[in-house]
């Protein structure tokens, strides 16, 4: 008799379902419009599926995001999980789109499905990456700009895997700040 | 519990076919 072994056939299930967005900057078109779910996916093995298929940001055009979030959270602050929380950010220089900017894209997307930042990873909300002429930019969204615990894991924790330099700083805003903002640059509530 | 995956894990898997 031959006992099928579940590890050999089952595809390895992950804590979320994830949904990974694609926005295209067509000025013709409203905000909401521009913004597309491209998948779904919810097993290590669906989630390489999607990011093999699919362009890195580096390639992408000026204008364009991705964005990954938990399924049932949309990409933008006016979500009821989104709207008291804020962002690690992570500002890119344009030499940066060659050499960091996909690597740290796919870093992100490990950190966030694989829960690295422990019992922190459950307030995280999802990711983004914009890819922009001025410079591209990194950020993981959580769902509340009071919990600073947490936040500061996830800080301390993402700029370990993506291996930046501890004298460099990331800043964490909110995104009450960041949509209330006059001119072009946000407080930071955190930094690590 | 929590599935928790690290990223050596989850990098084992790239290259996969997915045969499910």
């Amino acid at each position: 008799t031959v006992v099928a072994n579940p590890e050999e056939y089952m595809k390895h299930p992950l804590q979320n379902k994830w949904a990974l967005w694609y926005f295209k900057n067509d000025k013709s078109k409203s905000w909401t419009e521009n913004l597309r779910l491209i998948a779904k996916f919810d097993t290590v093995e669906d989630f390489w599926a999607l990011y093999n298929h699919i362009q890195q940001p580096s390639k992408l055009g000026f204008g364009c995001d991705y964005c990954l979030f938990k399924d049932g959270i949309k990409p933008m602050w006016e979500d009821d999980r989104n709207k008291l929380g804020g962002r690690w950010l992570m500002t890119l220089n344009k030499q940066q789109r060659h050499n960091d900017l996909d690597r740290y894209w796919m870093e992100t997307l490990l950190c966030l499905i694989g829960e690295s930042f422990g019992e922190a990873s459950e307030d995280v909300c999802g990711a983004v990456v914009n890819v922009r002429p001025k410079g591209d930019k990194l950020a993981i969204w959580t769902g509340n700009c009071e919990n600073k615990e947490a936040i500061m894991t996830i800080g301390q924790q993402y700029k370990e895997r993506l291996s930046i330099p501890s004298k460099a700083l990331i800043g964490y805003q909110s995104h009450d700040d960041t949509s209330s903002k006059s001119g072009s640059t946000t407080k930071n509530i955190f930094t690590v | 519990g929590k599935k928790q995956y690290d990223r050596e894990f989850l990098l084992g898997f790239q290259f996969m076919a997915a045969c499910v």
